[in-house]
């Protein structure tokens, strides 16, 4: 199992429109400049793994994860005309069509989601690709899916066991974090051993 | 419970020695110690200490070390962990902040060669990391937007 | 007591928008906001909200910048601080450690301009900065033990 | 007022002898490889300044301060035998040597001082240098000098006003903290306007 394909839209720095990194096994390495974009990228992950916490996905509140180009001004209609490829699947083409014809205040604000390559079938679905997808709403609701369905979060957690190495996450080390691993106390170190077996 | 306990407790041990060894060249080593107290209390209530030894130093517990000594260590844990339950990928951001060129190298090297079992996404902004990548992904902002580009290494490594 | 709370605000007020732009060229600008919501708050008990604004990028809250981003942000309100009361000294360790070259750059660039006042010791692992110093002390471990060397800079830069 | 000069010894990395470091006004870089004990230097002038809290010196007790060349062997001797000028001022230089005549088990095992040039009269005290020595006993026990005289702690505390841009030390950036400073809240930012003024 490894990291196939993460489409982002609408999170943080990235347009409302669909920006799509193809991954491979081995050793990706992401740069640029500061302020570029490269920590929002692990973020959108994070987010569509089911990350909750405002903290480690260095917002004050979720509404601060919608792409926001100006002091206030939700530019949401620049960021859909036409640029870049909207891979978006048709299911939530949609949706971005049409704003207009949806009656209850809920738009799509975010959706990030990631294709895992499963051939080795390692998360416990028969499928060689896994895509687990996650929609934010402006009015704060989100909607988890599993390969295009509509599932509750509950489902996709049962999966994330397998692709978390620990339920602490410690296979994602945040910018800024790394020193702490070595600073656990000798109880914090035998419970992550602990929690694995 | 104990056997399976102090069966996994070698297990991450024995991968912290062979992984801190093979970064420092063998000059330093590196390894676990269950604080039972000689065997007197029970080892499924004692803590776990994590001792570390840097080349021509003396050994230290990992808490006391420096902040680029510490960031060694805490690779060497991490992916130590791997003995047990193999993660099937690493996100890992900005890691190399504190390190001078010699631990750089070093992690550059044990990076390179765990990318070689499954998958590791580190963010960076060191060229002698991204010159290790198999792939990578140049990121950068125009009027506040993010944009991504990606780069094919040739092969020819 | 209101008086002189609003007067240093402005001070250090005024402080911040002339370091940073100076920082980035003219090209971004930063700067203090009371919120006091347009008056109706008494300004003795409403927080300071610290916005900033990267050359072509919008304008942002301090808290919501990206790590290197803050950085500069974070330099910057401490160095206005001086406005209200000068310190005799700073000791900086590796506040460099997650800027990209231009922004380590532009901190080169404040710290030269600011130790001229005053006093800067800074721990840093970038040759960059080691090169804009006035003197620099060299640091290395021998057995364990730390032993420091000093280095005049040729006073010819 | 600025740091003229440092002195340590015995203080973490550094052995019971004297290390002097001579400093300059404008801009003085410290550099060397990682575990070198370029923030130690930092932590012992932060010491010498009276900082007790463990977090900020970075060890589990104050008695982790002492210089410890190998896992639990305190090598002592090592340390003293005449490496590098010994610049402790007479009034310490019987303790050095007369370990086996002092009857209490006390002995001196760190010590950092600090000059300060003065000739701007920044500090109140009339003197073109003012140091400032803390020493603390292998039981503990701490001592402190202004300018060569054993003084009570508040004495340099009122000294130290003068001598720190805010109370909560804010010109003492540790490593890995900058950040944070771009993450206080608004009520934090005021009240550090508050403290100042
Ligand atoms: N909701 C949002 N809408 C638009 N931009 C945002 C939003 N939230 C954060 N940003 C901006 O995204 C930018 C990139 O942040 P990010 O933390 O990913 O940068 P980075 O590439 O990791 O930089 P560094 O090298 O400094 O760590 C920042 O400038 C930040 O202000
Ligand atoms: N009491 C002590 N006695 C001897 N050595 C100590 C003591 N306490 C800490 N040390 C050691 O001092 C060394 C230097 O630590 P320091 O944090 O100053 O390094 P540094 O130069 O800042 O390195 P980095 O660049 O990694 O931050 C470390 O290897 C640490 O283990
Ligand atoms: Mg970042
Ligand atoms: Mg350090």
């Amino acid at each position: 199992v490894y990291i196939k394909r993460v489409e982002i839209y609408g999170f943080k720095s990235f347009a409302r429109r669909s920006t799509v990194l193809n991954l491979d096994r081995g050793l990706v390495c992401i740069t640029g400049p500061n302020g570029s974009g490269k920590s929002n990228i692990l973020d959108a992950i994070a987010f569509a793994l089911g990350e909750n916490s405002v903290r480690s996905l260095r917002v004050d509140r979720l509404q601060s994860l919608i792409h926001d180009n100006g002091r206030g001004a939700m530019d949401g209609r620049s960021g859909e005309e036409g640029e870049g490829e909207d891979g978006l699947s048709a299911e939530s083409k949609g949706d971005a069509g049409g704003d207009s014809s949806n009656s209850s205040r809920k738009r799509r604000a975010v959706k990030v989601s990631i294709t895992f390559d499963n051939s080795d079938r390692g998360i416990p679905v028969d499928s060689n690709t896994v895509t687990i997808a996650r929609e934010m709403y402006d009015n704060g609701e989100n909607q988890y899916y599993l390969n295009g369905k509509h599932v509750n979060k509950s489902t996709i957690t049962n999966l994330l066991d397998v692709v978390l190495a620990t339920p602490s996450k410690l296979n994602i080390v945040q910018q800024g974090m790394v020193m702490r691993i070595a600073e656990l106390n000798p109880e914090e170190r035998r419970r992550i051993i602990e929690e694995i077996i | 419970k104990r056997q399976l306990f102090s069966d996994a407790f070698s297990r991450v041990d024995r991968e912290v020695r062979s992984i801190f060894t093979t970064m420092t060249d063998g000059a330093g080593s590196a390894w676990l110690e269950i604080d039972d107290d000689g065997g007197r209390e029970d080892i499924l209530s004692s803590g776990i200490t994590f001792m570390v030894q840097f080349p021509s130093k003396p050994a230290r517990e990992s808490n006391s070390l420096s902040g680029g000594e510490k960031t060694i260590a805490a690779i060497t844990f991490l992916l130590a962990l791997q003995s047990l339950k193999p993660a099937p990928f690493y996100l890992f951001d900005e890691i190399d902040a504190h390190l001078d060129s010699v631990n750089t190298e070093r992690l550059g090297r044990i990076v390179r060669e765990r990318a070689d079992r499954g998958q590791i996404i580190m963010v960076t902004l060191k060229d002698a990391l991204v010159a290790a990548a198999d792939m990578i992904y140049g990121v950068y902002a125009r009027d506040g937007v993010s944009q991504v580009v990606r780069y094919r290494i040739p092969i020819a490594r």
